[in-house]
């Protein structure tokens, strides 16, 4: 695969994918 | 008005999915926590359809072989493939009890009458470690089949890694492994083999102090 050993951080995902939700 | 704003095909709808710990209080009562959990929605048109990711950013975090996660995307049908990232809330004391009990509940609906199975995945660095497999008949209720994954009891490698990830001291430690950890639901119906749900699961560890959170994208190919 293309993308193998690279970390999540550094591929091509949505912003929020790293924004915790705050709801309750 | 639920597809493409909820985990649904136009088989199969995912109603609830939780996992989690009930702890006896007394003979009567029991404390539950939850650490994942994706309560019922009721989605409008006028609500924004899902997020996508493309599904090859991710292919590497489930299995790659012959009926891997590429394989059942080409076999489709593309509207039942989702990926839930959830941060898990790890905020409970956990003991070695036997009394403890550590669950899985989930419901699904559909217009069809049929049997369901579903296959649950736990992957290490994408790789398969082991695997749960449920089969389970449809109930006729309120014009619709309900489908019930009722109290299914966690493995011992989920019960013994969970234990192991409160260990840590570090929350950035627990995400480390975290990144390396994925699920694969796959739910099919049981006569036609048809894919009616893939759900990729991905995690990291809450900070919130509402507890467990998640977001749902649609899996495309661009």
């Amino acid at each position: 695969s293309a993308v193998e050993q690279v970390p999540m951080r550094k591929r091509q995902l949505p912003a929020s994918f790293w924004e915790e939700p705050k709801l309750t | 008005p639920w597809q493409g704003r909820s985990i649904a095909s136009s088989k199969l709808r995912m109603l609830e999915f939780s996992a989690f710990l009930e702890q006896p209080q007394d003979p009567e009562t029991f404390n539950k926590h939850l650490f994942v959990h994706i309560g019922q929605s009721n989605p409008s048109y006028s609500d924004a359809y899902l997020e996508s990711v493309d599904i090859r950013q991710i292919y590497d975090k489930f299995p790659e072989k012959k009926g891997g996660l590429k394989d059942l995307f080409d076999k489709g049908p593309h509207n039942a493939f989702f990926l839930v990232k959830f941060w898990a809330d790890l905020s409970v004391n956990l003991q070695d009890d036997s009394s403890f009990f550590y669950g899985v509940s989930s419901q699904y609906e559909s217009s069809e009458n049929m049997i369901i199975t579903s296959s649950t995945k736990v992957c290490s660095f994408g790789k398969q470690v082991v695997e749960k497999v449920e089969t389970e008949y449809a109930r006729f209720e309120n014009g619709r089949y309900v489908f019930r994954i009722h109290r299914s009891p966690l493995c011992e490698y989920m019960i013994n890694f969970i234990h192991k990830l409160k260990h840590l001291p570090e929350k950035y430690m627990m995400n480390s492994v975290l990144e390396n950890f994925t699920i694969l639901q796959v739910v099919t119906n049981r006569d036609t083999l048809e894919t009616l749900l893939c759900i990729a699961y991905v995690f990291e560890v809450s900070t919130s102090e509402h507890g467990a959170q998640h977001h749902i994208y649609r899996l495309v190919k661009d």
